[in-house]
């Protein structure tokens, strides 16, 4: 994980995090 | 650092405020950042960050271009993207809650994400290139555009893109809708990547 820069690994997380809530909220 | 997350965090509320505020219905917007390598002194855009607001028929448009073998891919990379971020071991296939199937745009926003432009490449670095912004309206003439980015984004049903040049970067938005070109936008997202606010 490293390897990832810190910039993609953040909105990584964040598309991650936000998909999750919209499919449960569906 | 704390520098770099606050910066971070400006720019993922500046790409929120540009797609929410907006009249049209964008979308994603993403911020591709401008360096300079060090090796070969080559001007690079890369992720800078993105924000994904989805659009309104996701389920309509989800089967247009997506078999089964691509959605059994897509899903595997997203457990394995969510293992990576969480630490946690990936879920067999059939013990994950969340496996929705992965849309077109959903994915075309993702693989953005280890995509970058050497030199003027692509729609984005032209519009950094000639410091004006780049608007490709229509699913026929993104598909005959002379970038491989503009290509992909028609295959994965965007109609529209539009690339910004602003201090630091491009922000490219994009949107499965017909979005025709308008100053409204484009000063609005220059106002607010060039506040520093």
């Amino acid at each position: 994980s490293r390897a990832v820069p810190q910039a993609r690994k953040a909105s990584l997380a964040r598309f991650l995090e936000k998909r999750k809530e919209r499919v449960t909220s569906a | 650092s704390s520098t770099a997350c606050f910066n971070q965090e400006t720019l993922q509320y500046r790409l929120q405020a540009v797609i929410e505020g907006a009249r049209e219905s964008w979308t994603y917007a993403i911020f591709w950042q401008s360096s300079v390598d060090a090796a070969t002194g080559a001007s690079l855009l890369a992720w800078g960050d993105g924000y994904y607001r989805g659009c309104d028929d996701d389920k309509r448009k989800l089967r247009g271009a997506s078999t089964a073998a691509d959605q059994e891919h897509r899903k595997r990379v997203l457990r394995e993207l969510n293992s990576l971020i969480s630490g946690a071991p990936p879920p067999a296939a059939d013990e994950d809650a969340v496996d929705e199937e992965v849309t077109d745009t959903e994915w075309f926003f993702l693989v953005s994400m280890a995509q970058s432009f050497v030199d003027g490449a692509g729609l984005p670095g032209h519009a950094l290139l000639t410091a004006s912004a780049a608007w490709v309206a229509g699913a026929d003439r993104l598909a005959s555009a002379a970038c491989e980015r503009a290509r992909q984004a028609q295959a994965f049903g965007i109609q529209t893109m539009a690339c910004i040049p602003v201090g630091g970067g491009v922000v490219e938005l994009g949107s499965t809708g017909l979005i025709y070109h308008n100053a409204e936008i484009t000063g609005k997202v220059r106002a607010l990547f060039t506040s520093g606010t």
